[in-house]
C-alpha cells in the first residue's frame, strides 16, 4: 500500500540525505556515531533472514539498508573521522540496549533465535534516534541537511502507522503486530517535538535552532 | 520463507 511504500522510500531518502550531507560538506559533524552504530545493529539483528527473503522488494531494501549503513559507519570512523566529535555524542547507549534486550527476552512472539533478535531490533530501532536527538539538544542547532535527515527518518516510522491501520482493514486476517505497532508508536512519539521544530523552523527556511 | 510471511515489513 501507498503508506508502506512511501515509508520505505522515506527511509531510503533519509540515508541518501545523510550520505549527501557528509560528502558535500566533507564532514560528519552533527551526526551521532552512536545512533548510526545502533541502526547497524538494528539491520543486522532484523535481517538475519536475508538469505530466505522471498520478496525481491524486501530483499533489495534490506541489502540497501545494510550496505549504506556500513558505508556511513566507514565514512564516520575512517574517511571523515576528524570531523566526528565524540565529546558531543555522550548518550549512554547501554540503557537503550538493555531496554531492547529486556523487552525482546520477555515478550518475543516465539522463543527462537530469529524471533528474539527480530523483537530486539524492533525495540532498539524505536529508541536508536535518542543519541542523535540528545546531541541536537546539546549543540542546540543543526544544519538543514541534518534536520532533513532526521525528519525523513522519522517520517518513515510515522508512515508505517497508517500502513498498519490500512492493512488491518484490508487484509482478511485482521492481524495486529503488537510489538511493531507499540514500538512504532513509541518511535514516532520520540520524534514529535523534533517534528514540531522542523515544521515551524526548517520548513520556513529558518535554521534548526532549539528555543 | 516462513519468516518472511511473519515479518513482511522492513
Amino acid at each position: 500500500n501507498i503508506f508502506r511504500v512511501l515509508g520505505d522510500f522515506s527511509h531510503l531518502a533519509s540515508i541518501f540525505i545523510l550520505l549527501h550531507k557528509i560528502q558535500q560538506l566533507k564532514s560528519c559533524s552533527g551526526i551521532s556515531f552512536k545512533s548510526q552504530v545502533l541502526y547497524m545493529l538494528v539491520y543486522i539483528t532484523r535481517y538475519l533472514d536475508l538469505p530466505w527473503t522471498s520478496s525481491p522488494y524486501n530483499f533489495i531494501f534490506k541489502v540497501l539498508f545494510i550496505s549504506s549503513e556500513l558505508y556511513i559507519i566507514y565514512l564516520m570512523a575512517r574517511a571523515y573521522k576528524p570531523t566526528n566529535d565524540p565529546n558531543l555524542d555522550t548518550f549512554h547507549v547501554e540503557f537503550l540496549l538493555g531496554f531492547a534486550g529486556l523487552l525482546a527476552l520477555l515478550f518475543p512472539y516465539k522463543y527462537t533465535i530469529l524471533e528474539v533478535f527480530w523483537a530486539f531490533s524492533i525495540w532498539l530501532e524505536s529508541v536508536a534516534i535518542l543519541p542523535q536527538l540528545f546531541m541536537l539538544q546539546r549543540t542546540g542547532e543543526a544544519e538543514a541537511m541534518t534536520a532533513h535527515y532526521i525528519a525523513a527518518l522519522g517520517m518513515y516510522r510515522a508512515l508505517y502507522i497508517p500502513n498498519w491501520i490500512y492493512r488491518y482493514f484490508s487484509e482478511p486476517t485482521h492481524k495486529v503486530d503488537t510489538i511493531a505497532v507499540t514500538a512504532g508508536i513509541l518511535q514516532t512519539i520520540l520524534y514529535s517535538d523534533f517534528f514540531w521544530i522542523y515544521y515551524t523552523k526548517v520548513m520556513r527556511g529558518e535554521k534548526f535552532k532549539l528555543p | 520463507a516462513a519468516k518472511e510471511a511473519d515479518h513482511d515489513e522492513l
